[in-house]
């Protein structure tokens, strides 16, 4: 198996990797993947030899790719895939977020309604039609449906995405949703975030 | 001055063009509003007239200015120039997002570095260049910056709005900034959003 040393040395270079994939940087070498994990470049080599991860000289490793097999080896692979309904400005951004991927959520469909925006790629995805919601969850087991339409036709698509059996659902729209007890939905509220500052702004103002 | 029953009336008011807004409704029929009010449409009509008010036969009244009026009574007008700094996938849909504007959230100002988005029009505004970051901050009085640019700028542009005078940052980018302690900063992060979401799920499932 691999050595007791290695193992204890994952979670720091999956930690690394993480903050990597989040700034968005695709390959790392083995000195500057090293000089971040706080250990020799030799050492790391060795590691990761024995997850059988090489590397390409000039290179380095693929960040992504690396990640997702220090986290198989610590039995930490999740692989949640999500579904975006509504690929505009907000779902575009959403869909090629890298700060996903590296924590094993993987957006595995794009659906939308606009005759111009179906079957464009976005992201090396190609954007289905809405009409064909379910027929998408199916094929693709999507669990975690993400809701970035704009709020009259939120409710709508969120009904079609439980009777299709997604259970998880993070909302964008401006919509309180209603949905059945065993399904779960999350709302983000950016405005929310704004009036909090707006609050610590006019605190530091009135002293 | 205004009749009490006028006064008391307005919060309701104010309540339900703010969720008009939200939902991106640009205007709305004295019928309509009246009846989300809970209020006689004729009624409504006396009300909205004590703060000159008349709406636009055939039309009605339009939602974000009258929300302006009913909260300048109430002593509620609060006007925050926001900056977006990076008008991508998710500069763009900040922009545009009409839960800032009901709440005083008044977007006024929109930078870029790339030169094919510097000069366009985004939801009204026009894409200044980054490089006149601090030019812009000085002429439109903004006090909040939004941070949607790539990772690898978001300190430095946080630096350049700091030194601007911007007191407030909410941060998309996937970085931890370092600012002076008379600065507030929010970061959101809507990865762990997913992870929450995750997390219900693989318990729903374990039971
Ligand atoms: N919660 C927040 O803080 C926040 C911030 C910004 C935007 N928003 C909201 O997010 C949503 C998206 O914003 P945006 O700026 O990306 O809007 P957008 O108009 O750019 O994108 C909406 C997309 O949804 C598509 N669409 C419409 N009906 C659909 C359907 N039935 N099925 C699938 N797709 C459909 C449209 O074709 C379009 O591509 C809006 O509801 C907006 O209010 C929320
Ligand atoms: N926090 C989250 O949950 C979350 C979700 C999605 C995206 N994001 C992050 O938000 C950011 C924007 O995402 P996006 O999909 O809109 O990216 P994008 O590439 O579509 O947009 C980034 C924009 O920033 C501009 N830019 C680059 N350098 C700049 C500078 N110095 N000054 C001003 N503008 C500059 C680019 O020209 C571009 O228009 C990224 O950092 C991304 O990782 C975060």
């Amino acid at each position: 198996g691999i050595p007791e040393a290695t193992v204890a040395r994952l979670p720091i270079y999956l930690r690394v990797l993480g903050a990597l994939a989040d700034a968005g940087t695709r390959t790392v070498s083995s000195d500057e993947l090293a000089a971040l994990a706080g250990v020799g470049s030799a050492k790391l080599r060795r590691d990761l030899s024995h997850l059988g991860s090489y590397g390409t000289r000039g290179v380095g490793y693929d960040v992504e790719h690396l990640a997702y097999q220090v986290s198989r080896e610590l039995g930490l692979t999740q692989d949640w895939p999500v579904l975006i309904v509504g690929v505009g400005n907000l779902g575009s951004a959403l869909a090629g977020y890298a700060g996903f991927a590296s924590r094993g959520f993987r957006v595995c469909a794009l659906v939308d309604a606009d005759p111009d925006v179906i079957g464009t790629t976005v992201r090396g995805l190609r954007v289905q039609p809405a009409a064909e919601l379910e027929d998408v969850v199916r094929h693709t087991g999507a669990c975690i449906g993400v809701l970035a339409t704009p709020a009259p036709v939120a409710q709508r698509m969120c009904d079609r995405l439980v009777s299709a059996g997604v259970r998880s659902i993070l909302n964008f729209a401006p919509v309180v949703l209603t949905v059945p007890a065993d399904v779960d939905v999350r709302k983000v509220d950016l405005s929310m975030e704004l009036q909090i500052l707006a609050f610590k702004e006019q605190r530091k103002t009135s002293k």
